[in-house]
């Protein structure tokens, strides 16, 4: 499953 | 991706580049504060632990690897480059910078989007590097005269963050279920710390003079 996107900022 | 978080991104290599190159170019570190590049260190290495667990993007893990690796870089160089090191203003740079990082790591226990180990080490990342500037604008107000590159750095990394709040108020706007606030709340805090570093450092731009802090 996609792990949620949480950190995708830098 | 939107163009205020790339131009974010940009500015705070931008930061890094300037610096990388004050030290590389004049051989000297003088005016730049050994503890604030320490944090930043501390910062990367606390943020990006997913580095190897979670692949967002190629830019992602690009950007992850070269913040890492510069802040490192430059804290070798200002602690064990034989040239670089004699030019550190050991006795300006007092700022007892172990009690930011106690505080913010207490705050992170405390406030943090999950209590696992990654979410509470990415919030002190996130609270960390709001206050981390600190010991370098105590540098710059002791040490009186600044020269251009070390101004023109704390100017792009604070501006970098200030990027950060229009990518945050911009998302928010445009994805449903965006809330960010730990990051945000930390990234108007950082935002608002450079402020007067900002007004000082607009009032030499305009004057065309020297930037002087006051003491």
């Amino acid at each position: 499953f996609q792990k949620v996107l949480y950190h995708d900022e830098l | 991706m939107n163009i205020f978080r790339l131009a974010g991104d940009m500015t705070h290599l931008l930061s890094i580049i300037v610096l990388l190159l004050k030290i590389y170019a004049t051989k000297s570190c003088s005016g730049i504060s050994l503890k604030t590049q320490e944090l930043y260190a501390l910062v990367f290495l606390a943020r990006y632990l997913d580095l190897f667990t979670d692949f967002i993007s190629v830019y992602n893990t690009i950007m992850k690897v070269v913040f890492i690796a510069s802040s490192l870089a430059i804290v070798w160089c200002m602690r064990l480059h034989p040239l670089v090191k004699r030019s550190y203003d050991k006795e300006l740079d007092t700022f007892r910078h172990y009690f930011l990082i106690g505080g913010t790591f207490v705050l992170a226990l405390v406030l943090n989007e999950k209590f696992t180990l990654q979410e509470i080490l990415w919030a002190f990342s996130i609270y960390l590097e709001a206050v981390a500037i600190l010991p370098q604008l105590v540098l710059l107000q002791r040490s009186g005269n600044v020269d251009n590159l070390t101004g023109q750095y704390v100017f792009f990394l604070g501006a970098y963050r200030a990027f950060y709040i229009l990518n945050w108020i911009y998302r928010y706007l445009t994805e449903p279920r965006f809330t960010r606030w730990i990051a945000c709340v930390s990234g108007i805090v950082q935002t608002g710390i450079y402020a007067d570093f900002f007004y000082y450092y607009f009032i030499s731009w305009k004057n065309n003079s020297k930037l002087k802090l006051p003491a």
